[in-house]
């Protein structure tokens, strides 16, 4: 069986792509079959995993809008078991034309059907906005993976974010849950940090993974030479909390 | 006379908010007479300035859905000259309104003729994406300010989003100019960090501002407080290059 897993947050810069990268590329390195769907118009997925995002002809745009089949834009990556769909900027003009589209909300559920027995997992990398795009990507989901920077606006804004899950759980995916809050950018000196982790356990602990991504260079530099950072560098401290991460993944989802 | 300057860039977290807010009680502490405008749903600059988000109610979204004048949404702020018009997650339906609105790309234009007198400096901070609020907010500004983090993806999106703003100007807005792009969470330990200073440097040279923003904790502790940093510590790195940053924009100003 196939598990989708949204990666989102309307807020901006939490740690989306990366972890939508690097937690893709550890369950690949488990040696799970995933596929990767970028379905941000920046396309950082794309060109974080070293693809030319101007050389991509085929993208996420034409399976939403121009009803080509996954399978044709499936692209193999240098990581064994680890396949993409790639992302540009064309994919900005997608929101506006879902909106005439019948069941504008459920146009990536329907197109997802012919390739879920191909993989374990499919994640994908929502843009930072709760826009068509994001919830697409919800209704198709069976879980969303909830990046938080441990940074005061981006705790303000879970609440919400959780609210809107709950909406689109009622009128759109009843089986959407949360797969987990993954606090990212931790760094140990520094105060706001501790107390961010101490408040988000508090309110959301069942939510929250025991894996935490540190704040760590390895991860800021892997995407300028196209590489996961499992490739970049694996013994740094950001490849092996991701591989924490995927393993925490791995073990929840056997137990359901 | 009154200058508009929009902060805007389509990536996430590279300090839209932070500088909106920051290098607007900056003017105001050097006198001028200030306006923020939050025309993000995420409403960061409404919190950051001490607002409850969930207690405003009449916001950017009635300027730009229910015709109210800006004048009867204004507040006051804890800074002298400086006022804000809040905005919160009711404006996430203004985008999807604004759709069959007549001449909607220029709704905020027009509705900031009636307020334009009062103030010597309007700044917008927008959402990260490039919808019809920032469009809107594109067309209603003299210029665009552009914050750009010292990192990979960050300095990746700045060529599209020259772009963007060059067709802006070609088919809206003819007076839209680039104030500055403004270099952002600069740690000089950080070799990623001089290597992007070092290409946007040689690539944009005319448009980088010398003032550059340091990663500085009070800046990420101010927001916290609903402070603007030179309330919360003004003898901060933070603090003291906001300061200089207006100092930098007032002066080009006066050669304009
Ligand atoms: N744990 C980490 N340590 C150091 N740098 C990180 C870490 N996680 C992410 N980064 C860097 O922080 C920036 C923001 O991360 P990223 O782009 O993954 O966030 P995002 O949520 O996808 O942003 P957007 O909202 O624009 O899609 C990037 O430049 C990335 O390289
Ligand atoms: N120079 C700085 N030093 C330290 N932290 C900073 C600095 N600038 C911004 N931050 C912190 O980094 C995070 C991202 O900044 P901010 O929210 O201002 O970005 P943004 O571009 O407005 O994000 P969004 O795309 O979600 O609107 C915030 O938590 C902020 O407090
Ligand atoms: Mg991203
Ligand atoms: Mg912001």
């Amino acid at each position: 069986s196939c598990k989708i897993i949204a990666i989102a947050n309307q807020k901006g810069g939490v740690g989306k792509t990366t972890t939508a990268i690097n937690f893709s590329a550890s369950l690949a390195v488990a040696e799970k079959r995933v596929l990767l769907i970028d379905i941000d118009p920046q396309g950082n997925s794309t060109s974080g995993l070293g693809f030319d995002k101007d050389k991509q002809f085929i993208t996420t745009y034409d399976i939403l809008i121009n009803q080509t089949r996954p399978a044709d834009v499936i692209q193999k990556t240098e990581v064994n078991r680890l396949d993409l769909i790639p992302s540009n900027i064309n994919l900005i003009g997608a929101e506006l034309e879902l909106i005439d589209v019948k069941d504008r909300e459920f146009v990536l559920k329907r197109a997802l059907e012919s390739v879920k027995a191909n993989y374990e997992y499919i994640v994908v990398d929502c843009p930072p906005s709760l826009g068509l795009l994001t919830i697409n990507t919800l209704n198709a989901s069976d879980s969303v993976l909830i990046p938080v920077q441990c940074e005061y606006y981006a705790m303000e804004g879970l609440g919400q974010l959780l609210n809107t899950i709950k909406l689109v759980r009622q009128s759109f995916n009843p089986n959407l849950k949360v797969e987990g809050i993954l606090l990212t950018m931790f760094d140990s000196r520094n105060n706001l940090c501790h107390q961010v982790v101490k408040e988000i356990n508090e309110h959301f602990s069942k939510e929250v993974f025991s894996s935490i991504i540190p704040r760590n260079i390895a991860l800021s530099e892997a995407p300028s030479f196209g590489k996961p950072v499992v490739l970049y560098n694996i013994a740094s401290k950001g490849a092996q909390s991701y591989l924490q991460l995927a393993k925490e993944v791995m073990e929840r989802c056997s137990r359901e």
